[in-house]
């Protein structure tokens, strides 16, 4: 049994729930913010037989798609002597990071 | 140590803390939403000592009971071609769903 | 790679976040419950190179300080002939509890 732990933009979230669903696989969806962009962003936990991990897989890849963005991310707390020069950065968005972990051991009761 | 992630029914949840609090375990409570119904629900991580994980999933199936429900799936995002024939299903819902994980390192500052 | 769970006081989640950001970590924040408190707090997972780990966990250490606060916890449900006398307990609340996991798979899409 894997733990698959895959953060990945809410706009997407949506139709990819849906395939994991309609390719039978079982998902708990939790609501989530990136510690950089402070955006709501969702985290999607999959536990699934070791067979089922490369369609699991396809299906995040499939479903979810990175793209650019301008953002102006937050001040940071400055320390003492540091000094800060605002501008607008360009990052890269969307997309999926995905966290595979081993089960030691799964109940259902 | 290990790490148990445990889903489970909302209307479950709030015995099921009680009982780990009194039973002297410690545990973080989360809300989160199922893949299939997207009804809400609760994920509550526990870590623990080895010792203590029978008298926890003692605990947790003690307190999460499974029982039957008819539900109408959200309407699937449709390939072209696909044809849709909405009925009602029956689902067996409440129960837990439980995820033991091994803990590499423990520290609480 | 790893995968660090930190449940922290929502208090220092903002600095704590913002030290990581500046140090080039990567971070996931989510709205939590204490299982005993009942209270709001912060569940931030963090996935890294294991080169990386030490100063993560230096950055928690620094961010996230231990505290001594009075409260009245919830009343138990009671088992048949069980009394209740309540009374304020000191806890111990602040600081983080740290989970590090191993990831036996990391990808990005
Ligand atoms: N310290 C930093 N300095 C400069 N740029 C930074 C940065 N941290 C993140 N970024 C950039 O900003 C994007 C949004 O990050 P955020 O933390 O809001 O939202 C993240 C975060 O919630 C999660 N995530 C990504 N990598 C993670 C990791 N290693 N651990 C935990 N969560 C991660 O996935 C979301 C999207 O990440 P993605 O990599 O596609 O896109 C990231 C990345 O391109
Ligand atoms: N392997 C796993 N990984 C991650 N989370 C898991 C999981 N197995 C169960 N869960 C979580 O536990 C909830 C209850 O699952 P249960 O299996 O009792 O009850 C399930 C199951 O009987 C059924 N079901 C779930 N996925 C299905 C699918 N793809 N096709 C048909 N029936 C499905 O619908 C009920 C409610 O599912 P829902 O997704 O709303 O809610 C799920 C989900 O949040
Ligand atoms: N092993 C673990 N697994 C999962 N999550 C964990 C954990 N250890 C700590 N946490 C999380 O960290 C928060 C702070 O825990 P801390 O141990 O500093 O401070 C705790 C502890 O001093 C005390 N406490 C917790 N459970 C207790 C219990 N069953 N009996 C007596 N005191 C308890 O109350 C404070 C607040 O606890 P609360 O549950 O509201 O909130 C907890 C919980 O959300």
């Amino acid at each position: 049994m894997k733990l698959i732990v895959a953060v990945v933009n809410s706009d997407d979230s949506r139709t990819l729930i849906e395939r994991l669903m309609r390719h039978g696989h079982s998902a708990t969806v939790i609501g989530s913010t990136g510690g950089f962009l402070r955006e709501g962003n969702t985290t999607i936990v999959i536990g699934a037989q070791e067979d089922k991990l490369e369609d699991i897989l396809f299906v995040i890849r499939q479903s979810c798609h990175t793209r650019k963005q301008f953002i102006n991310p937050l001040p940071p707390v400055l320390e003492p002597g540091e000094l800060q020069i605002p501008s607008p950065i360009e990052v890269q968005v969307g997309g999926a990071t995905v966290f595979v972990l081993s089960v030691e051991r799964f109940e259902k009761y």
